[in-house]
């Protein structure tokens, strides 16, 4: 473990509690992709088949723990809750994210560490993680304006990566034989996705004003 | 033998 990595951690998990302060707080969930849930959550469900099989740290099982627990919740609260569920962008969140799914799981096939049942669903979780993001960028760009719990939400979601780039970039320097490629490319790409919506973070940061994308 | 190398990382 090392400052990125913890770092990282730590940026994901506030970008999980903002997510749940903003649907808890406002008991809405408008701005926010239920597809884009869906997708994490089956992200950890397919990246922590090891769960019970490996044993790496008790940080590391709580946080598993912690990660597949919160995408469930927030994806049954969204489905389920009659008040939140109200205030779901049905018509804005139309990204065909079917298609990240097959494309995630026809590359991971493909391009994989080892071809078994476990690595083949790891790597499936990691292209699938890079693009998981795009049916919420696409819903905040169709909705215009972002609250600013939805768009701290996402700043923390493409920041924790940006922290683990640092992390491999470490890892690489200080530990032999350390080759994470398909963690490493994929996060890169899941970084890029967010530089847009980085550079409209800061400007709205920036002037102070209400965070506005292009239509 | 390569032993598939855990993934230590969330």
């Amino acid at each position: 473990m090392n400052i990125f990595r913890f770092a990282g951690d730590m940026t994901h998990l506030i970008s999980i509690l903002v997510l749940l302060l903003k649907i808890y707080a406002t008991k809405s969930c408008s701005g926010i992709s239920l597809k884009t849930q869906e997708l994490y959550a089956l992200v950890f469900l397919t990246r922590y088949l090891d769960l019970f099989t490996d044993f790496i740290s008790v940080y590391n099982t709580i946080m598993k723990l912690v990660f597949i627990a919160s995408s469930l919740a927030v994806v049954c609260c969204m489905r389920m809750h009659r008040v939140v569920r109200r205030s779901y962008d049905k018509d804005l969140d139309t990204f065909r994210h079917y298609f990240l799914i097959l494309a995630s799981f026809v590359l991971a096939l493909l391009v994989n560490e080892k071809f078994t049942f476990q690595e083949i669903f790891w790597a499936f979780s990691i292209y699938l993680e890079a693009l998981a993001i795009l049916p919420q960028l696409v819903l905040l760009q169709r909705s215009g304006n972002v609250d600013n719990l939805t768009g701290q939400y996402v700043f923390f979601l493409g920041a924790y990566r940006a922290f683990y780039i640092l992390n491999w970039i470490y890892r690489y320097f200080t530990e032999q034989h350390f080759s994470r490629w398909i963690a490493c490319v994929s996060g890169l790409v899941q970084t890029v996705l967010y530089a847009d919506f980085f550079y409209y973070y800061f400007i709205s940061w920036k002037n102070n004003a209400k965070m506005q994308l292009p239509a | 033998t390569e032993a598939v190398r855990k993934h230590d990382e969330l």
